[in-house]
C-alpha cells in the first residue's frame, strides 16, 4: 500500500476536460453489483460538488475550477458498496492536489514604512526591514518576492540598497548629511517569481528620516567685539552674542555654550545663553573701577552641549573670540570710610573745643577731601542732637561746653551725622559721629557721695590724646610686674625632676636608667594582663633585641634587672607583643596589622619613660623591609603581631591547667613555690597574694613560670588552633650583640602533629649556644617545659638545656625548669626524647647572658 | 482487489494512460 498524490488539477483552470480524472474497481464487481462512493471536503463537505463520481462504474470528475489558495489539495474516499450499502472493500483514499499559478502579487505590510538613520553612518549600516508576503504556494517561484528601490527622493545620489531577498535598506555610503537633506523618501517595488517579468509587483514607500549628529562646530557671529561700560555698574544686557551652529535647531548639538578662557579673572562678566536663540547674554555682574582695570580683554570660546561627534572631533580647535572692554571713569564723589567715628568728650571741655578731625575720602584720588576743602567738598552737619557740634572742613568743634541736663538727655551718649558735598557732581556722603560722655555726673554719682575720685579714660581716634588717671597708671605698673613674673614662673617650671612640682611638664622619656620604674617587679598584674616589656633604647645603641620572654611574671623583673646590669654597655632586651601593637600616636601603616597593644601595658611602658614612638616606627620598619624583601612573602609573616584575644584561647594547646584535674596532684608538691601557687590556682584553692618583688633577683633557686602566662604566650599566634592540636608553632629567638639581628620567624608545621610551642629567649652575648631538641613528638600532647638560665657567664660554652624522659604513654604534664648558675658546667642541649603519645607541648628557654657572641639553636628532628 | 487509477494524459501525443496508483488485495 501506497500513498501519493495520484492526481492533479490546476487552479484557476477548466479541468473538466481531463475528465474522467480517475477511477475506482472492485474485483467484488464480478460478483454482485457493487456501487461506488467517494466522501470528503470537496465533495460533501464544502465546497460540495467539486468531484463526483459515477457510481456504477468508479469514474471520478472534476465538475468546477478549483483555487489552490483556498484548498491545496483534496482527498477522496472510494468505497465500494454491495446491494445492501456495506462495505465490501477498506475504503481508499485519492489524493489530489491543486497545482498552483501565479495568481497572487506581492502585499507590502505597511503602505509607507517609517526608518530614521543618522547622517555619517558607516557605510552598510541597517536603516530598516521592509515586509511583503505572496499568497501562492510557498517556496515556489509564484511567491518568491524580489525587492527593488526604483525611485529615491531627494534623487542627487543613491543613498541606499535594498536586499532583493530580505527586503533590508541599508546606508549606500557614509555621505548621509542631515544638514544638507534631512529626510529621503524611497519607492520600493516587490516582484514574485524572484523579479522575473512574468511576475506580478506591488510598491511601497520608504521615509527614511536623518537624525542630527553633532558633526558642526558652533561659532560666534563676529570673531571680536568692543563694548565700552561705565565702572562701578551693572549690566543685565551688556552684549549680545550669537552663536551659529548648523545643526539642529534647539538640539543639544546646536545649543552652544560661550565660556571665558581669560580675561574674567575679576568675575565680572558672566554669559548667559538663551536656549531658543542661541544667542548669549554678556552681563556685569560685578562692578569694575576704573582705578583698577581700565581696559581689559575678554577670551571667549564657544561650544556645544553635546559633545561633538566622532567624525569631526579631531577638527575641532578651540577658537578664540575677543570682547575688548573699555572701562569708562565716574566721578564718584567722596565716601567717609569708616562710616563712623567715636570721640570722647568730657565735661571740662569748653566751647569751641576741637573734638577731632572727620573727613571723607575722594573715591577718584583716593585721598582726604580736605584737599579740596572750601573748593569742591563742603561739611555740614547732619543730625547734630542738642546741636552740640560744628564742622567745619572736617574739624568738628564743640559749639559749647555740654551741660548736665544735655548729659542727661542724650543718656551719656550723642550720635550724629556729618555730611561731605560736592556740589557741582551734586554727590554727598554721611558719615557718623559718635561722642561718649565723661566726666558727668548725676545727682546720685556726684563725686562729692562717693569717696574714690572717678577715673577718667579717654581715648580718641588721635593717639595724641590718651589721657591716663592714677588708678589706670596704677593698672600699668601692676601689669608690668605680672609681666616680669613670667621668666621666673618659667624657670621654677623647668626643674620638672622634683616630686610633685612642675604640673603639667612632663618629662621626655630618654632612656634614662632612672625611667626603669616600679612596675617591673614580680608579682602578678592586676586584673591577669599580659606583661609586656618595652626596651628601653640607651641613646646610640644599635642592639635591639625584639623578643622578650613575657610568659613570667618576673619578665619584668629580668628585664628591668637586666638593664640595669647592664648599664650603658652591650645592651640587650625584648619586646615581644602579644596582642600587636596600635597606639594613637602609631603611624597609619602601623594600623594596617590587626591587634591592639593593650592600653594598660602601653600606659604603664610610656609611663616608664619607654620611647614608644621609636618603638612603633622600629616594628613598622621591620616589617615592611621584611615584607619588601620578598613580594610573594605575606607581611604578617614578618613581625609577630596577633590579635586573637578574644576569638578563643587554645588554652587546651599550652598547658592550660584543666588537665591537670586527671592526675596525681602530689607532684606539684615537688614544684617550686610559684608553680605549686599556680597549681592551686587551677584547683580552685585559696591562696595568698603575691609575694613582693624579690629583691634578692636573679634568683638562685628554681622557680616555677605561670603555666597561665604560658597559655597566654601560645595565645599569641594564630597558627595554633583553640580546640585541635594540630599546628606546631616554634619560635627561637637569639640576639648576639652586633650587627645582623635575627627577626621572629613563624615556623610552619612540618608535621602536622599537635600544639608543640618552643620559645627562647637570650638576653645575653657571648659563645653561649643554648639549644633545644625535640625528638619525635608526634602525638604530644600539654606539656609545658620551661628553663631559665641566667648567668653572667664569660666565654664560658654555656649550652642552655633540659632534658625530658622518653613521654610514651607517658602522663601528660611534665615541668622543669633549670637555672644555669654562673661558671658551671652544663650540659649542651635541651632535648625532649620521644615524647609520643604526648601533644600541647610548651618549651620555654631562656638565656640570659651579658657576653657577646650567643647564638642561639633549636632543633626538631623531622 | 480494490484499487484506483487515475488518467495520466500526455499532452504530446494526446495518449491516455491509467496508471494504478493505489491497492489493497484481500
Amino acid at each position: 500500500e501506497w500513498i501519493k498524490f495520484a492526481a492533479a488539477c490546476r487552479e484557476g483552470e477548466d479541468n473538466s476536460k481531463r475528465n474522467p480524472i480517475a477511477k475506482i474497481h472492485s474485483d467484488c464487481a464480478a460478483n454482485q453489483p457493487v456501487t461506488y462512493r467517494i466522501s470528503g471536503v470537496g465533495i460533501d463537505q464544502p465546497p460540495y460538488g467539486i468531484f463526483i463520481i459515477n457510481q456504477k462504474t468508479g469514474e471520478i470528475n472534476i465538475t468546477s475550477i478549483v483555487d489552490r489558495e483556498v484548498t491545496p489539495f483534496f482527498i477522496i474516499y472510494c468505497r465500494a458498496l454491495n446491494a445492501q450499502g456495506q462495505d465490501l472493500e477498506n475504503p481508499l483514499e485519492l489524493r489530489v492536489r491543486v497545482m498552483d499559478i501565479n495568481d497572487n502579487p506581492p502585499v507590502f505590510s505597511m503602505t509607507t514604512f517609517l526608518g530614521q538613520i543618522e547622517e555619517n553612518s558607516n557605510a552598510n549600516t541597517l536603516v530598516m526591514k521592509l515586509n511583503a508576503t505572496d499568497a501562492d504556494e510557498p517556496n515556489n517561484l509564484n511567491s518568491m518576492i524580489a525587492f527593488k528601490i526604483i525611485r529615491q527622493e531627494p534623487s542627487d545620489s543613491p543613498m541606499f540598497t535594498i536586499n532583493r531577498k530580505t527586503g533590508e535598506i541599508r546606508t549606500m555610503n557614509n555621505f548621509l548629511d542631515r544638514e544638507q537633506y534631512s529626510q529621503y523618501s524611497l519607492v520600493v517595488r516587490g516582484s514574485d517569481r524572484d523579479g522575473g517579468a512574468d511576475g506580478m509587483s506591488a510598491e511601497s514607500e520608504c521615509s527614511i528620516t536623518i537624525l542630527d549628529v553633532n558633526d558642526n562646530i558652533p561659532y560666534l557671529e563676529q570673531s571680536s567685539y568692543d563694548i565700552t561700560i561705565e565702572e562701578n555698574t551693572l549690566h543685565s544686557q551688556l552684549l549680545q552674542i550669537r552663536v551659529i551652529d548648523l545643526d539642529e535647531e534647539f538640539s543639544d548639538n546646536w545649543k552652544a555654550i560661550i565660556f571665558f578662557i581669560s580675561g574674567n579673572e575679576g568675575n565680572w562678566f558672566e554669559i548667559e545663553m538663551n536656549e531658543r536663540t542661541n544667542v548669549g547674554t554678556l552681563k556685569v555682574v560685578k562692578p569694575l573701577d576704573y582705578e583698577a582695570v581700565k581696559n581689559l580683554q575678554l577670551c571667549i570660546g564657544v561650544r556645544n552641549v553635546a559633545e561633538f561627534h566622532q567624525s569631526i572631533i579631531s577638527q575641532y580647535r578651540l577658537t578664540v573670540t575677543l570682547i575688548t572692554v573699555t572701562v569708562l571713569n565716574v566721578v564718584k564723589g567722596c565716601v567717609f570710610q569708616p562710616g563712623s567715628k567715636t570721640f570722647i568728650v568730657d565735661s571740662r571741655m569748653e566751647a569751641n573745643h576741637t573734638v577731632g578731625e572727620f573727613l571723607a575720602t575722594d573715591c577718584e584720588t583716593g585721598q582726604a577731601t580736605n584737599k579740596f576743602k572750601n573748593v569742591r567738598y563742603r561739611y555740614v552737619m547732619g543730625n547734630n542732637p542738642e546741636n552740640l557740634l560744628v564742622v567745619d572742613s572736617g574739624i568738628i568743634t564743640l559749639r559749647n561746653r555740654v551741660t548736665m541736663e544735655q548729659y542727661e538727655r542724650l543718656n551719656k551718649r550723642y550720635e550724629g551725622t556729618v555730611l561731605s558735598i560736592h556740589d557741582s557732581l551734586q554727590r554727598t556722603c554721611t558719615g557718623t559721629i559718635i561722642m561718649v560722655l565723661c566726666g558727668f555726673w548725676t545727682t546720685t554719682e556726684h563725686p562729692t557721695t562717693s569717696t574714690e575720685k572717678p577715673v577718667t579714660l579717654s581715648i580718641t581716634p588721635n593717639v595724641d590724646n590718651v589721657h591716663f588717671g592714677p588708678a589706670g597708671i596704677g593698672l600699668l605698673i601692676m601689669g608690668f610686674l605680672v609681666l616680669g613674673l613670667v621668666p621666673f614662673l618659667l624657670i621654677s617650671c623647668d626643674c620638672g625632676g622634683a616630686p610633685g612640682g612642675g604640673a603639667g611638664f612632663e618629662p621626655v622619656p630618654e632612656c634614662s636608667d632612672g625611667a626603669i620604674h616600679t612596675w617591673a617587679v614580680e608579682g602578678p598584674q592586676p586584673g591577669g594582663i599580659t606583661t609586656i616589656c618595652v626596651p628601653q633604647m640607651p641613646p646610640g645603641n644599635a642592639n635591639v633585641i625584639e623578643y622578650i620572654d613575657n610568659s613570667g611574671v618576673y619578665t619584668n623583673e629580668y628585664c628591668g634587672r637586666e638593664m640595669q646590669d647592664l648599664g650603658g654597655g652591650e645592651r640587650t632586651t625584648g619586646f615581644e607583643l602579644m596582642d600587636g601593637v596600635k597606639t594613637s600616636a602609631a603611624p597609619e601603616i602601623c594600623q594596617e596589622y590587626s591587634g591592639t597593644l593593650r592600653r594598660n601595658s602601653m600606659r604603664e611602658c610610656r609611663d616608664g619613660g619607654l620611647n614608644m614612638n621609636f618603638m612603633e616606627s622600629y616594628f613598622c620598619q621591620k616589617a615592611y623591609a621584611y615584607a619588601d624583601e620578598d613580594e610573594g612573602r605575606p607581611s604578617n609573616d614578618c613581625l609577630l603581631i596577633y590579635d586573637i584575644e578574644g576569638v578563643g584561647s587554645p588554652a587546651g594547646s599550652v598547658g592550660c591547667c584543666s588537665f591537670i584535674e586527671d592526675l596525681d596532684e602530689s607532684f606539684l608538691d615537688t614544684l617550686g613555690p610559684k608553680f605549686k601557687k599556680l597549681a592551686d590556682i587551677s584547683l580552685g584553692k585559696e591562696i595568698d597574694s603575691y609575694p613582693d618583688p624579690d629583691p634578692s633577683w636573679p634568683p638562685q633557686s628554681t622557680e616555677p613560670i605561670c603555666p597561665q602566662h604560658m597559655e597566654q604566650l601560645a595565645s599569641g599566634h594564630p597558627s595554633i588552633s583553640p580546640h585541635f592540636g594540630k599546628t606546631t608553632v616554634i619560635s627561637e629567638n637569639a640576639y648576639p650583640s652586633g650587627p645582623g639581628v635575627q627577626h621572629p620567624m613563624l615556623i610552619p608545621d612540618p608535621l602536622g602533629y599537635g600544639n608543640i610551642t618552643v620559645r627562647e629567649s637570650y638576653t645575653t652575648s657571648g659563645t653561649l649556644k643554648p639549644s633545644v631538641h625535640f625528638h619525635d613528638n608526634q602525638q604530644a600532647s600539654n606539656v609545658v617545659v620551661t628553663e631559665r638560665v641566667v648567668g653572667p657567664i664569660s666565654g664560658a660554652d654555656l649550652h642552655g638545656m633540659l632534658e625530658i624522659p622518653a613521654l610514651r604513654d607517658g602522663t601528660n604534664v611534665i615541668v622543669t625548669e633549670r637555672v644555669i648558675a654562673p661558671g658551671s658546667s652544663l650540659p649542651n642541649s635541651l632535648t625532649i626524647p620521644n615524647p609520643r603519645e604526648t601533644s600541647n607541648v610548651v618549651v620555654t628557654e631562656r638565656v640570659i647572658q651579658p657576653t657577646s657572641g650567643m647564638i642561639g639553636n633549636l632543633s626538631i628532628p623531622p | 482487489e480494490f484499487q484506483i487509477q487515475v488518467r495520466d494524459h500526455n499532452a504530446k501525443n494526446g495518449t491516455i494512460k491509467w496508471h494504478s496508483i493505489r491497492r489493497q488485495k484481500r
